[in-house]
Order: C-alpha cells, then sequence, then structure tokens
C-alpha cells in the first residue's frame, strides 16, 4: 500500500435530504 | 488550440481534469442528457461513474474540498433529476442504478481504507485519493442507491402487474387437462378477446427483457439477483392473492396449470444461473397452494399431510382455498365441513398471522457488496460522443 504522508481530511456531507433542499433553495435563487 | 500529441497509456494517471465552470456542463452532458438507449449502449458499462470517478480524483488530487464537495452534490443532483424525468423507464433507472453502485464501489476501492484495498493491483493502490476521506459522502450515495432502487422495483411492478393473473392464471398452457371449465370461469367466445392477453411466455419475455438490460448495464451480479428475487416475490405474491380470491381459479386442472408456469419460472432461473438468487424460494407459498388443490383432502391422514406441507402458507390461506376449492369433473368433490375443521383443529397451535392476502408491495431489505472492479483508470477514454471535449485526461 502507498506511503501516506498525513491523514486524509474528512469532507463532511449534508444528508441526502438536505442535499436536494440546498439544490432547491439554489435553483429558487437563480433568475 | 492545443495539438493532441498520443500520449502512452502508462503516462496518464486515471484522472480528468475539468474548469470549475464547466461543471454543469459535465453533469449536463455526462447524465442529463445522455440516452442509455443511444449513445450509452456503447459504452464501457460504468463509463460514467468511472468519468466522476476521475473527475473526484482530480479535485482531490488538486486539494481542491469545494471542487469535490461541488461536483460531488451536482452528481447527486443530477441523477435525481434524471430520475424524476425519467423514472418510469427501465432503462434509465436500471442504468443510473448501475453507474450509481459502481461510483460508489470506486470510492471505496480507492478510499484507502485497507478493507477495500485487498484486490487492488499496484497501479490501483496508487490511484487512492491522497487528501480527503468522502466516507460520508459514500453514506449518501448508498442511500440514493436505496432510492434508485425502490424506484426499479415500482417500474418494473408497473409492467408485471397487468401480465402476472392472466399469465399464471388465466392462460391455459397445458391443453385438455380441465375439460369442463369451473362454474364462474368466464369463458372467452371470441378469438380477438384472447389477442390482448398475456401468457407466460408474455411474463418470462419481460424477464429477459428485464435481465438483458440489467447485465448490458453492467449491473453487479448480486444486485441483479436480488431485483431478481424481488420479481419473483411480485409474481407469486399477486399470483398467490388472486388465486385466494377466486372460486374459478381453485381447482384440480389450475393446481396442474400453476405448478408447470412455476416450473418453467424455474427454468429461467436455472437458464440464467440465478438458482441461488432466493428467487425460487418467493414463490413457496404459491407452489404449496397449487400442491394444496392437488392432494387428496378426505381423511384424516390427509389433513395431516397437509398440515405438514403447507407451512409456508398462512392456515386462513389454507382454510380459504380449501372452502373455494371446486370440483371440475365427476372425479373430484367439494372438501367436506368436517375436513376443514380437521383442518383447523390441527393448525391451532401454529402461532401464524391471521393473515390471508400476501402484502404484494413488500420490498426485501437490498444490500450492495462491495465489488472492485479491475478495469485500469488510466486507460480509459472518452468517447467523442459523450461531448466531454473540454476535460483533459490527465
Amino acid at each position: 500500500p502507498p506511503q501516506r504522508q498525513r491523514p486524509r481530511v474528512l469532507l463532511k456531507a449534508p444528508t441526502l435530504a438536505e442535499m436536494e433542499e440546498m439544490f432547491v433553495s439554489e435553483a429558487v435563487q437563480q433568475p | 488550440h492545443p495539438v493532441n500529441i498520443p500520449r502512452k497509456e502508462k503516462d496518464f494517471q486515471g484522472m480528468l481534469e475539468y474548469k470549475k465552470e464547466d461543471e454543469p456542463k459535465l453533469v449536463k452532458n455526462l447524465i442529463l442528457d445522455l440516452k442509455p438507449r443511444g449513445v450509452a449502449v456503447n459504452l464501457i458499462p460504468g463509463l460514467p461513474a468511472y468519468i466522476l470517478f476521475m473527475c473526484v480524483r482530480h479535485a482531490d488530487y488538486l486539494n481542491d474540498d469545494q471542487k469535490v464537495r461541488s461536483l460531488l452534490t451536482s452528481t447527486i443532483n443530477g441523477i435525481k433529476k434524471i430520475l424524476k424525468k425519467r423514472g418510469d423507464d427501465f432503462e434509465t433507472v436500471s442504468f443510473w442504478l448501475s453507474n450509481t453502485c459502481r461510483f460508489l464501489h470506486c470510492l471505496k476501492q480507492y478510499s484507502g481504507e485497507e478493507g477495500f484495498m485487498k484486490h487492488n493491483t499496484t497501479r490501483q493502490n496508487e490511484h487512492c485519493l491522497t487528501n480527503f476521506d468522502l466516507a460520508e459522502y459514500r453514506q449518501v450515495l448508498s442511500d440514493l442507491a436505496i432510492q434508485i432502487y425502490q424506484q426499479l422495483v415500482r417500474v418494473l411492478e408497473n409492467i408485471l402487474q397487468p401480465m402476472i393473473v392472466s399469465g399464471m392464471l388465466e392462460h391455459e398452457t397445458i391443453q385438455g387437462v380441465s375439460g369442463v371449465k369451473p362454474t364462474g370461469l368466464r369463458k372467452r367466445t371470441s378469438s380477438i378477446a384472447d389477442e390482448g392477453t398475456y401468457t407466460l411466455d408474455s411474463i418470462i419475455r419481460q424477464l429477459n427483457t428485464f435481465h438483458s438490460i440489467m447485465c448490458q448495464h453492467g449491473m453487479d451480479p448480486e444486485l441483479i439477483k436480488q431485483v431478481v428475487k424481488q420479481m419473483f416475490y411480485i409474481i407469486g405474491a399477486v399470483t398467490l392473492n388472486n388465486l385466494l380470491l377466486r372460486k374459478d381459479m381453485c381447482s384440480w386442472s389450475k393446481g396442474m396449470q400453476i405448478r408447470y408456469n412455476v416450473s418453467q419460472l424455474e427454468e429461467w432461473l436455472r437458464d440464467k444461473n440465478l438458482m441461488t438468487s432466493g428467487a425460487k424460494e418467493t414463490l413457496e407459498p404459491l407452489i404449496q397452494a397449487a400442491q394444496l388443490l392437488q392432494v387428496k383432502k378426505k381423511t384424516d391422514e390427509d389433513a395431516g399431510a397437509i398440515c405438514s406441507m403447507c407451512h409456508a402458507l398462512t392456515t386462513a390461506q389454507i382454510v380459504k382455498v380449501l372452502n373455494l376449492y371446486t370440483p371440475v369433473n365427476e372425479f373430484e368433490e367439494r372438501v367436506s365441513v368436517s375436513f376443514i375443521r380437521t383442518i383447523q383443529l390441527r393448525m391451532r397451535d401454529r402461532k401464524d398471522s391471521p393473515q390471508l392476502l400476501m402484502d404484494a408491495k413488500h420490498i426485501f431489505p437490498v444490500t450492495f457488496p462491495f465489488s472492485p472492479s479491475s478495469l485500469a483508470l488510466e486507460t480509459i477514454q472518452i468517447p467523442a460522443s459523450l461531448g466531454l471535449g473540454f476535460i483533459t485526461r490527465v
């Protein structure tokens, strides 16, 4: 296995439902 | 324009570079506008998933968390959007279920977590993500895959539903068994009426279509097995429920016909190497109901045999079949009230539910066993037909 220099950074993810809400609100904001 | 100098595959690192502002175009061309029946037919199975993952790899390589987040969010929303638009099309749903699972497997295979690296080549291990741990996004993708799976089940259910009663119960392929039709059976006098009738062959043809589409899309064999098990459950449950509601379906000859139909479905499973899918087992209640129509129903010994044979049926279902049983010729007779009483007494200690009809809408929980790919990312080429000229192989 490759040697890793440092631990990877955990990318926090929204849930599927939160993602959809973000998506809907972004679409509304766009003209 | 930059000059395109062909490079050897070993020079590529299995990444795809794209500009942040091209992300909407990437999602549009690769997800929203891609027609599974058109361009996608000639693609290697799972190509959209590999392309998206190779884009993620490049954003990870740049250590650009915003770019990674944005691409993953747009990808997930793009898939949801196309499934909202064409969610009743089996091919579209199967295509995106296969690709979502492949994308999920890639995120695991190249996560750098030892448990997922066992089958990787040295080169594949060099392609693991460097900067970010995407475990939380894997969870979101897994949730999305579950949603898509449930959508796939609803689509195939809508297609199969109108075929089941006609193909499994009404249509008779065994000639000369029934002789006289039992009372209450509508006799078709016009051949025109039969033209729109589904037969067992219609069902088998439909199963073949579903199966070949899923294989074409490179769906994981373990996932195909789960879809097939679910299809068989629907066929079995809808058939049994209709048998339990129709007196004209409860005769010795119908039992014979059902057993023949079930044997054909089993033959299909064998032919497709799907005997270990658990699909056949979902037909057990129907198989036992068909046997119940055919066994002797007179003596105490008969009652004992029925009770030990019909373990997949509830008491309510057994009693209902016996009550509905209708002789079609002079060699058969109705089941006596005392025989039914004997059965009820013998079954008294069984702690089964009072349920008569099966829940035909039940969906078995789905799992997506990890399935790493041997494909080398650095060898993947992007066909011009995808319209992704704005991304560069790195």
